[in-house]
């Protein structure tokens, strides 16, 4: 970031608060329903782009091997049962949000772990 | 990411942080964007999370990511994880996970966990300082009270390093990046400088939200991994996230 000109010269001070950025919606997360049911109101209107995110993600990974749609069934295969292993409420929830979503649970599994997976 | 604790004469405490993520994850070469980060930007949502009509705690999600990376309990503690690379890191836990040893948490639900059980900032240190986490990274904590905000180093086999606020002493403010707080920060990734020079500059009596936002809009704090910026204020339950884009020209990280 020494190089000119990706480092400001001088801290910022100009920037008005609130900033003119996008500010993000709120979405109330009702624990008192049943696990699998929390998010589906939120599953709704953010599937397309949840689906374009994991889409983007597969076929990264898919770019590391020859045949992509067998990447993605084995990932389907070996990740959708790893959801059973998961701590409660996390394993109903995501279950909750595949279901809702229409996208397969290993892919929704490998989303949560990927944390875990990109910090090597 | 860059996370920062600062407290202000009067002992009010602020957390603010910018999330970045998507490095090396694809790069669109007609926009000079991460395709990634460009993929998170829309799934960035602040959840409420309530109780018998009550919030209990307040986080920044990713839509369909059910862990938590930035949060609050109002009145209590404020928190961020910031990524801590190494070759020891998750994958590792993974595979162990899946071979039948669950002893480790993953970051994520330990994150949520701590938030919404959390009761005091000084159980929840020593809780963060104790956990067996899968991957390793840095757990930034804010409390109520003056002093009360720590960097927390977590490592899957070393015991934790703990970095502290200490006002009396002149340090207002703890600044974390992706590297570890003892160690220089990479000649290519130096968020740590800049994040510091901004800091100090602002000086102790200015602190406040729109002095934090400026800090963390200052290049390579703003960098074309940004996706958002979480704005925090434990004493209010203030939190507010706005969805960030680095102008060009702007350094990838």
């Amino acid at each position: 970031q020494d190089a000119y000109p990706y480092t400001d010269r001088n801290c910022r001070t100009d920037v008005p608060y609130p900033p003119n950025d996008p500010k993000v919606s709120t979405f109330v997360l009702n624990l008192d329903l049943n696990p699998k049911d929390r998010w589906a109101p939120l599953m709704k209107n953010k599937t397309n782009e949840l689906k374009a995110m994991i889409g983007d993600i597969i076929n990264l990974v898919g770019a590391f091997f020859k045949n992509k749609t067998k990447i993605v069934n084995d990932l389907d295969t070996l990740l959708g049962p790893l959801v059973y292993t998961l701590p409660q409420p996390y394993q109903d929830e995501m279950i909750g949000i595949s279901d809702a979503s229409g996208v397969p649970l290993g892919q929704i599994v490998l989303y949560n772990i990927f944390y875990e997976v990109f910090t090597v | 990411c860059t996370s920062i604790v600062a407290e202000t004469p009067n002992g009010t405490l602020y957390h603010s942080r910018n999330l970045d993520f998507g490095l090396f994850l694809g790069w669109d070469v007609k926009n000079k964007k991460w395709e990634l980060t460009e993929r998170l930007r829309p799934l960035v949502v602040n959840v409420d999370y309530q109780k018998g009509g009550k919030t209990v705690a307040k986080a920044v999600h990713f839509v369909g990511y059910v862990g938590v990376l930035t949060g609050i309990k109002p009145g209590v503690i404020t928190m961020t994880m910031n990524e801590r690379y190494n070759i020891d890191g998750g994958f590792v836990g993974i595979f162990e996970w899946i071979l039948g040893q669950r002893s480790e948490q993953w970051m994520g639900f330990f994150m949520r966990d701590t938030l919404v059980e959390a009761t005091d900032y000084a159980s929840t240190k020593t809780k963060v300082i104790n956990a067996k986490i899968m991957s390793p990274g840095y757990i930034i904590l804010g409390g109520n009270k003056s002093g009360e905000g720590a960097i927390i180093v977590t490592d899957r086999e070393k015991p934790a390093y703990v970095e502290e606020l200490d006002p009396k002493k002149g340090k207002w403010f703890v600044l974390q990046t992706n590297y570890d707080p003892v160690d220089k920060p990479p000649f290519f990734d130096d968020r740590r400088t800049s994040g510091v020079r901004c800091m100090t500059n602002t000086t102790q009596k200015a602190v406040g939200f729109g002095p934090l936002y400026n800090v963390l809009s200052t290049k390579p704090n703003l960098n074309l991994l940004t996706a958002y910026t979480a704005m925090m204020q434990v004493d209010t339950g203030y939190l507010d996230t706005f969805i960030r884009e680095c102008p060009q020209p702007c350094y990838p990280w």
